[in-house]
């Protein structure tokens, strides 16, 4: 997971 | 996608089908908070921007799409339906927006994990989510008798935020480097602020009696 794997989030 | 994230997201979304089918079949939105209703949609507004630059998925694109679709039409629904307008409770519903938006853009451009547009205005979005909730919260309050759909409504969306926040413990355990303090606290925040509405849906769902919070 990158940094950004929160973004997969709604 | 684990089953808490997917049970959030089906919450949300179910929550957002409850208010449409208040407003759409009955048309009434007796109880809702205009003032909530568009802080969400400026939420998912300055949160989805990347709906256009990356892509996810389809699920992550579809319900986006949704979320956002669903947001603004409420609000149109509220504003300029011939029908359901003249049921908005206007006099009560008093919240001032800017009380909530100035401070989360203050917070945001001080407050990030990194300074670019897309993601100081993704960064309002969640601090402008927790506090959204607030100005329906107080129409509650002032609402003597709250039908069971806006009651259900605030229910599905407390509890969608009560299962993000297991989403992001499974996450933290099974994933390498999932550390996200703004989007937890921000969460917990959000969630907290639905303590007291818990409370008393339970209670009244307990005694069987209508949903009533204290003044």
């Amino acid at each position: 997971a990158d940094d950004n794997d929160v973004k997969d989030e709604l | 996608m684990n089953i808490f994230r997917l049970a959030g997201d089906m919450t949300h979304l179910a929550s957002v089908l409850v208010l449409l089918l208040k407003i759409h079949t009955i048309k009434s939105c007796a109880g809702v908070s205009l003032k909530t209703q568009e802080l969400y949609a400026l939420v998912f507004a300055t949160r989805y921007l990347d709906i256009v630059t990356d892509f996810i998925s389809v699920y992550n694109t579809v319900m986006k799409l949704i979320f956002l679709g669903s947001s603004f039409s409420i609000v149109w629904y509220i504003r300029h339906h011939r029908v359901v307008r003249r049921s908005y409770d206007k006099d009560q519903d008093t919240f001032r927006h800017y009380l909530l938006m100035i401070p989360c853009m203050l917070l945001a451009l001080f407050v990030h994990e990194k300074f670019t547009f897309k993601e100081v205005m993704w960064t309002f979005s969640l601090y402008l989510e927790a506090v959204a909730i607030l100005p329906q919260l107080v129409l509650l309050q002032r609402t003597r008798n709250i039908d069971n759909l806006t009651g259900q409504y605030v229910f599905l969306l407390g509890a969608y935020r009560g299962l993000y926040i297991f989403n992001w413990i499974y996450r933290y355990f099974t994933e390498p480097h999932f550390v996200h303090w703004i989007t937890w606290i921000a969460g917990v925040v959000q969630t907290l602020l639905y303590a007291d509405f818990f409370y008393y849906y339970f209670e009244s769902w307990k005694n069987n009696v209508r949903l009533q919070l204290p003044a």
